[in-house]
Order: structure tokens, then sequence, then C-alpha cells
């Protein structure tokens, strides 16, 4: 049975897609069946999974306003055991076309419904709390939060935690908080070892162990359109991102 | 006459609040009478300057949503000449609730209309293109788009210069490109230095000549409810912001 997370913070560049590919691609090679889809109208995981924006005429658009199926919208990408569903600027208009139809926050729940070959399904959200990450949210098992290690990050973290729990407690009972993960960690920098020492007293157990640092390797490797798993697996961010995954799947009761 | 800009970005954590704050500060240094509004439902531009959640009761989601006007508003700041419209959660409502009225994108201009105590206005706009973004570009002389010298940041920038010419022929007419700031730039880094290029060659002189570098400071003034200028004034990021204003007012022919 399937497993479907957000990876969502409303704090803009905290990391949610570099997260979303890097662990996702660290899962793939665990042999894990990953899914990726981009809510985002910016379509950055689209782009740092190197698919041109005329390939992405159909996507998740699609799928919330009409009822095209998954199926119907995704791609294979180079690496084994990763799909994705991409993502265009069509989701600009998402909020207000949706904005009189009943189940306007259970599109994608419904859609996935469907969809039974993957093991894991990662939602990669934009830096919004709107329709969009509302369907990402109501959709999901778990919500995995990147917070980068500053001060606007830490005090944007309540107002999500918040979000959260309402929405377990209305629209999907199944949402739990999955974990959050520290993204751009300086171990020599004053800032991040506070934010750390802050959110570790405030959360506990909650905060996954593995952190990832600042690497340069993590912001070049979009523009190559390759996961920086593939780009430089030797690097410290894609080193990091592998122990998220074990840390992540051991969590999760996977095998 | 006053003149009112969008610092604005689609992309997330490129350094808007950031340069909200820094260059209003700086701006208010040289004696010109500023105004930043907060339009982000964060409220990190609040939070950076020193306004507690419960001093944000009343503030720019009143504006957008009933006819209370700017000044009833507005928090005068520690700061000579620089005052703050915060903003809140309420925020997240907007959108929805500004719908079905039909003067919903020209809220912002029309509260505007009536303030003519200050020499400049600056909008720190969230990291979308929604209503609160489309507000704040129909009441705007300009935009002022802050570049993180990063991949995903510079693939988002034509999206965001459509954006911006289709307001100007349609919504507002006066609203015109005033430049591109690079943020966090590190001389020492291929990644920025290829970023500075590329979009100087695409851009031209509407690239600001100064650039943000990196500097931690930047990053640490907001956990003390202060600009950077006032925190650490000799800072190389306060020294930046400094010259960014210096540049900006003589290229808005300030006197
Ligand atoms: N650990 C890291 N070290 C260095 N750079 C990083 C790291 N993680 C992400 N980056 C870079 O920082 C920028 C922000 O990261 P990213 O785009 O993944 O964040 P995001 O939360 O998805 O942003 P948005 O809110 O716009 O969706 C990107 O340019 C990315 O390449
Ligand atoms: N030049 C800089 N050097 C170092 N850190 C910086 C710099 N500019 C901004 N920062 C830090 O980077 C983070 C992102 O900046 P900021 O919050 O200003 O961006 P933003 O575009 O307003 O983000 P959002 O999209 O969430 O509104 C913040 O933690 C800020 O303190
Ligand atoms: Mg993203
Ligand atoms: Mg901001």
């Amino acid at each position: 049975k399937k497993k479907i997370y957000s990876v969502i913070n409303q704090k803009g560049g905290v990391g949610k897609t570099t997260t979303t590919i890097n662990l996702g691609t660290a899962m793939a090679a665990c042999d894990a069946k990953v899914l990726l889809i981009d809510m985002d109208p910016q379509g950055n995981l689209s782009t740092g999974l190197g698919v041109p924006p005329i390939n992405r005429a159909t996507g998740i658009y699609n799928i919330l306003t009409s009822n095209k199926k998954i199926q119907d919208c995704l791609l294979k990408t180079e690496i084994p055991n990763l799909d994705l569903v991409t993502a265009n600027d069509d989701l600009l208009g998402v909020e207000i076309e949706l904005s009189s139809s009943d189940d306007r926050a259970l599109r994608l729940k419904k859609a996935l419904e469907g969809v039974n070959n993957y093991d894991f399904i990662l939602l990669d959200c934009p830096p919004a709390l709107n329709i969009i990450t509302l369907n990402a949210l109501a959709a999901s098992d778990g919500a995995l939060v990147p917070l980068q290690a500053e001060f606007y990050a830490l005090e944007g973290l309540s107002q999500l935690l918040k979000t959260i729990k309402s929405i377990s407690s209305t629209v999907n009972s199944r949402l739990k908080l999955s974990g959050v993960v520290l993204t751009m960690f300086d171990k020599r920098n004053n800032l991040s070892v506070q934010v750390e020492e802050d959110v570790r007293g405030y959360l506990g157990g909650d905060v996954f162990l593995t952190k990832i640092p600042r690497n340069i390797r993590l912001s070049e490797a979009p523009s190559h359109g390759l996961p920086a798993l593939i780009y430089d697996h030797k690097c410290t961010g894609s080193k990091a991102y592998i122990d998220l995954a074990r840390e992540f799947l051991k969590r999760e009761g996977w095998k």
C-alpha cells in the first residue's frame, strides 16, 4: 500500500524542491517505487529532473481541473523506480477555477486513489498555504517539512504546524507530521546551531537526526537537469540525502 | 508626489523581505519619507522591524477587505522617516474573500490614493503570483526584483517579467520594471558569476550595478527585530544596501 507525503513549508526557498528530488532519488535507489508530483506553478521540480517546458503540457493542472488520470500524465525519468508528474503556469489559475466546486480540496486525493503501483508518492508544494497545498495535505499520509536553519523560517513553523493539525482534524484524519528536516545547515554558524537547538527543544523526536548541510553542488545540479545524487554522488549534500532516505524509510517501517 | 514599488519575485527565499527592510531603512537615512507595507501572510517584514504578533491586529488585511484607511493602520517604527503597515495570517483568506468583487485587483491602489505624506512606498510581496501580488503591481509605479544568484531563481525571471508586462498593458499602464538586484551573491562561486553574466546579458541596464553579497549579519538581524543597518551598520550587507539606496535614488531622480 502506497504512502503519500507533502513536502511543505509556506516559507520560500527553504529546500522543498531540492529535498523532493534528492530524497526521492535516494529512496528509488533503495528499490522503492517512487512518484514525484510537482505542485508548484514555477515548475522547479520538473526543471530539476531535466524536463523542458515544452514537455509539460499535461500534468498536475489537468489532474486537478479535469478528470485526467495520473497514469495519463506521468513521465518516466532516466532514474530507475522514479516517475514524475510535471507542473506548468496553468496552475496559477487553479485557485479561481476551483473556487466554486464543492470537492475543490479533494481533487488530488480522488485522483491518487486509483494509483497503486508506487510505494511512495512525494508532493513538492509551492511556498504558500492555498488550494494547491490544501489538496496536497488532504491527500497525504504525512507532511515532511524542510526547515532552513534561519530565523524567519523558524518563525513560520508554528503557523504551518497549526495548519497541519487543522487539516488532520477536518479534511484528512490520517495526516500526521512525518518530520522536520534541517536544511542549508552550517555548523560553523551560530544561527544554524541556535535554530537546531530551538527546534529540537520544541519538537524533539519529530526532527530528523540527519541534517542537510549547505553544499554548492546541490544548487549546481538543477542547471544540469539532474538530481545531485546523479550529478555528484560523492558530495556532502548527496551523502546527507542518502542518510535522510535511510532514516526516513526506517521511521516509516519500510523493509 | 509619492512613488510606489513592489518588491516582488514569485520564487521563494530570494531576499524580498531583507531588501524591503534594508533598502527602506537606507532610503529613510537619506531623508526620504518611506512607508513599508507587509503584504505577506507570514508577516516577516513586521517581524524584521520588531513588531510582535499581538500588535498586528489591524494592517493590510483590513485595508484590502474593508475600507480602513492606511492612516488608521500604520505604525511608527523607531527609525526616523520610516513607517510600517503590518500583515497577519488573516491575509490567507483574502483570495476567496475578494473573489466575487469587481475591483478586487484595485483595492490597494484606491487605498493609497489618499496617502500623500511619503516620498516612497515599498510593498513586500509574498512568493506567489496571486491576488495579493496583483494588488501590489496594480498600485505600483515600479517593480523591484530581488534575484538570488541561483539557477531556479533565474529560471523564474522570465515568467515574472511576462506578468509585469501584462499588468502594465491592462490594469496599470504606469508600471515598469525598476530594476533587478542580485542577492546572496558570492563572487568565489561559479554559479553566482554565471547567473550575473546571464542576467546582465539578458537585461543590460535593468540590472542594478550594486550586488548584495551573502552576509550572515543580514540573516541574524531579524532575530533582534532590527534592520541590518541598525544591527550592524559596518557589515558588508549593510554597506551594500546603502550603495543600493544611492543607486536606486539616483535612477529614480531623487534630489
Ligand atoms: N543544502 C543546500 N545547500 C545549498 N543550496 C541549496 C541547498 N538546498 C537548496 N539549495 C538551493 O537554494 C535554493 C532554494 O532551494 P529550493 O528551490 O529547493 O527551495 P524551495 O523551498 O523549493 O523554494 P520555493 O519556496 O521557491 O519553492 C535553490 O537555488 C537551491 O538550489
Ligand atoms: N544577502 C544575504 N545574505 C545572507 N542571508 C540572507 C541574505 N538575504 C537574505 N538572507 C536570508 O535568507 C533568507 C531568505 O531571505 P528573505 O526572507 O528576505 O527572502 P524572501 O524572498 O522575502 O522570502 P519569501 O519568499 O519567503 O518571502 C532569510 O532567512 C534571510 O535572513
Ligand atoms: Mg520549490
Ligand atoms: Mg519575504
